[in-house]
C-alpha cells in the first residue's frame, strides 16, 4: 500500500510578497524509512 | 483389461507408421501397465502387512502385553535432524518478529485471534512521538520515501518511475480542490497571487459551490504545492495519522484495481496509483490546501476511515463496475468539515 499527500507550503514566492522568512524544506531523502510522527519537512518563521 | 487393450492398439497404430521402431514399440506397451500392476501390487502387500501387525498387537493387547515404541534409525534421524533444526529455525524467525513487530504491539501476540487483527494492530502508547513543531509536518505512516518535491509545470505530474508519470488531478479527481490555475494566468497570477492569499479560502469555496473538470494539460499548480508519496511494506504498521492540524473538509473514493505496489510492479504497470482503489481525503491547514491518498494493493483488502466508519471499500460489486467518476461526499458542517489534530488516526489499511 502506498500514501501519497499533496499539500501547499510557504515557498519562496511567498517570501517575495509577505513577512515570511523561510520556504519548505523536505528533512528527508529518496529510499529512507520514516516512522509515524517523524518530520517530513520544516520552514522557519 | 480395457486400459491395456486401448494401449496396446494405440500403440500398434503408432508402429504401423514408423515400422523401423516396431520393437521398440512393442517394449513400451508393456511398460507402463507393467508399473502399474506392480505399484498396486506393492501398495497390497503393504496394506495387507499393516493388517497383520494391526492384528498381531490386538492379539498381544488381549493377552495383556502392551508393545513399546521401538524407533527405528529413520525415525531417531527424523527427530534429531528436522525436528531440531525446524523448531530451532521457528524460535529465530519469532525472535526476528519480536524484536521489530510485537515489542511494539499494544496488546501481546496470543490477544490477536487473527492475522487480520494483527495486521491492523495499534501500537503501545509512546512508540510513536509526534514532532509538535509548529512548523513541521510529520510523516503520516511508517514507510519508505519513494518521492518527493515541488509539482510544477503543465498538468502537475508525479514521477512514478523514470518514464512513467501521472498528474495529481488523475490521482485527486478531476473534481479536486487542487489549487491550479491557467498555464496562460501564470504570470497574471504573480500580480494577483496578494489578493488570493488573502482570501486563502475563496477557491475552496468556488470549487465546492461548482466543482469542474480541470484540464490537466493546460493548468498548472499554484506555487508552494509539494507531493510526497509514501511506501508502506507488508508487515509494517498499517495505520494513516494526521500530518498536521487540518480540516477535512470531503472524502472521494475510487473504486480501482488492487495491483500490487512494489517496486517491480511501478516499473511495469503505467498509472499504478491511478488505477489502484484509493480513498482521498482533502482539506485546509494553516498554509492552504491538503489532501491524503490511501491507495490500496494486491496485500491490502480495504481502506477504513476512523471519521467515517460506515465507508465500505473493496466491494467486488464495485470492482467490476470500474469508472472513472469517484464516489464523493462532503463532509459536514460545510466549509469546516472534521476537524484533525497532528498525530490523530486517521484511516487504517485492512486485510481482506
Amino acid at each position: 500500500s502506498t500514501v501519497v499527500l499533496v499539500f501547499q507550503a510557504p515557498s519562496l514566492k511567498s517570501l517575495e510578497r509577505e513577512d515570511t522568512t523561510s520556504e519548505f524544506r523536505f528533512s528527508i531523502g529518496r529510499g529512507d524509512k520514516i516512522r509515524v510522527g517523524e518530520a517530513l519537512g520544516k520552514w522557519q518563521n | 483389461t480395457s486400459f491395456v487393450k486401448k494401449a496396446q492398439a494405440s500403440s500398434r497404430a503408432r508402429a504401423s507408421f514408423s515400422s523401423g521402431s516396431a520393437n521398440n514399440s512393442q517394449g513400451n506397451t508393456f511398460l507402463v501397465p507393467g508399473a502399474t500392476v506392480a505399484t498396486l501390487l506393492m501398495l497390497g502387500a503393504l496394506h495387507a502387512r499393516r493388517l497383520y501387525d494391526d492384528k498381531k498387537v490386538e492379539e498381544a493387547r488381549e493377552k495383556g502385553i502392551e508393545v513399546e515404541f521401538k524407533p527405528d534409525v529413520k525415525v531417531i534421524c527424523l527427530c534429531y535432524i528436522f525436528d531440531n533444526a525446524t523448531s530451532t529455525f521457528h524460535f529465530k524467525v519469532l525472535g526476528f518478529l519480536d524484536k521489530h513487530y510485537l515489542e511494539e504491539a499494544a496488546l501481546p501476540l496470543e490477544e490477536y485471534t487473527s492475522l487480520r487483527e494483527f495486521f491492523v494492530r495499534t501500537l503501545k502508547q509512546g512508540s510513536r512521538p509526534i514532532d509538535h513543531d509548529p512548523h513541521c509536518l510529520v510523516s503520516p505512516v511508517d514507510g519508505i520515501i519513494l518521492r518527493f518535491g515541488e509539482l510544477k509545470g503543465a498538468g502537475a505530474m508525479i514521477e512514478q518511475v523514470k518514464g512513467f508519470s501521472y498528474s495529481v488531478s488523475s490521482l485527486l479527481g478531476a473534481s479536486s480542490f487542487l489549487p491550479m490555475i491557467a498555464e496562460g494566468d501564470v504570470h497574471e497570477e504573480r500580480e494577483d497571487s496578494a489578493v488570493i492569499e488573502n482570501t486563502k479560502k475563496s477557491w475552496w469555496r468556488i470549487s465546492l459551490a461548482s466543482p469542474k473538470v480541470r484540464d490537466t494539460v493546460s493548468s498548472c499548480p499554484m506555487k508552494g504545492l509539494y507531493y510526497c508519496v509514501i511506501y508502506l511494506k507488508p508487515g509494517d504498521y498499517h495505520r494513516i495519522h494526521s500530518p498536521v492540524d487540518w480540516n477535512v473538509l470531503g472524502r472521494r473514493h475510487f473504486s480501482g484495481r488492487l495491483f500490487p505496489v512494489n517496486e517491480r510492479a511501478t516499473k511495469t504497470i503505467r498509472n499504478l496509483y491511478v488505477e489502484n482503489e484509493r480513498v482521498v481525503l482533502e482539506g485546509l491547514w494553516q498554509e492552504g490546501f491538503m489532501a491524503i491518498a490511501a491507495i490500496g494493493a494486491t496485500n491490502i483488502g480495504s481502506i477504513e476511515l476512523f471519521i467515517e466508519p460506515e465507508l465500505r471499500t473493496n466491494r467486488p460489486r464495485k470492482r467490476l463496475l470500474h469508472s472513472e467518476s469517484p464516489e464523493e461526499r462532503v463532509y459536514e458542517p460545510e466549509g469546516v468539515g472534521v476537524m484533525l489534530k497532528k498525530g490523530d488516526e486517521v484511516a487504517a489499511f485492512n486485510m481482506g
